[in-house]
């Protein structure tokens, strides 16, 4: 299964993914 | 209305992703968003296989959002 690699689920690295992106939007002017 | 705040938020991360308007993301959109977002390009991978729901190499605006609405509720939404 390709969403468990680096022993992390695929709502976890949705999360993080999201979760950049919502402090990138943020950071940026 | 709180959807609306919700879909223009979906349409302004795609946008980011898909820095040349084509209409959907590929994996190598994806891979050059690792210099902005602190992500690995493993997890990046992750994340495109992840919203990639039909396996075809390209994400719509569908299953972006379906992946963010998954993010927020915590489930699937189509």
């Amino acid at each position: 299964d390709p969403s468990m690699k680096g022993g992390q689920t695929s709502e976890g690295v949705l999360a993080n993914f999201f979760n950049s992106l919502l402090t990138k939007k943020a950071g940026s002017p | 209305t709180g959807l609306t705040a919700m879909l223009e938020k979906t349409q302004e991360f795609f946008l980011i992703c898909d820095m040349e308007d084509k209409g959907f993301i590929t994996r190598r959109d994806m891979q050059r968003l690792g210099g902005e977002l602190s992500l690995s390009s493993d997890e990046l991978e992750n994340v495109f296989d992840t919203l990639d729901a039909d396996g075809n190499g390209y994400l719509t605006l569908d299953e972006f959002s379906s992946g963010f609405s998954q993010f927020l509720f915590g489930r699937r939404v189509s």
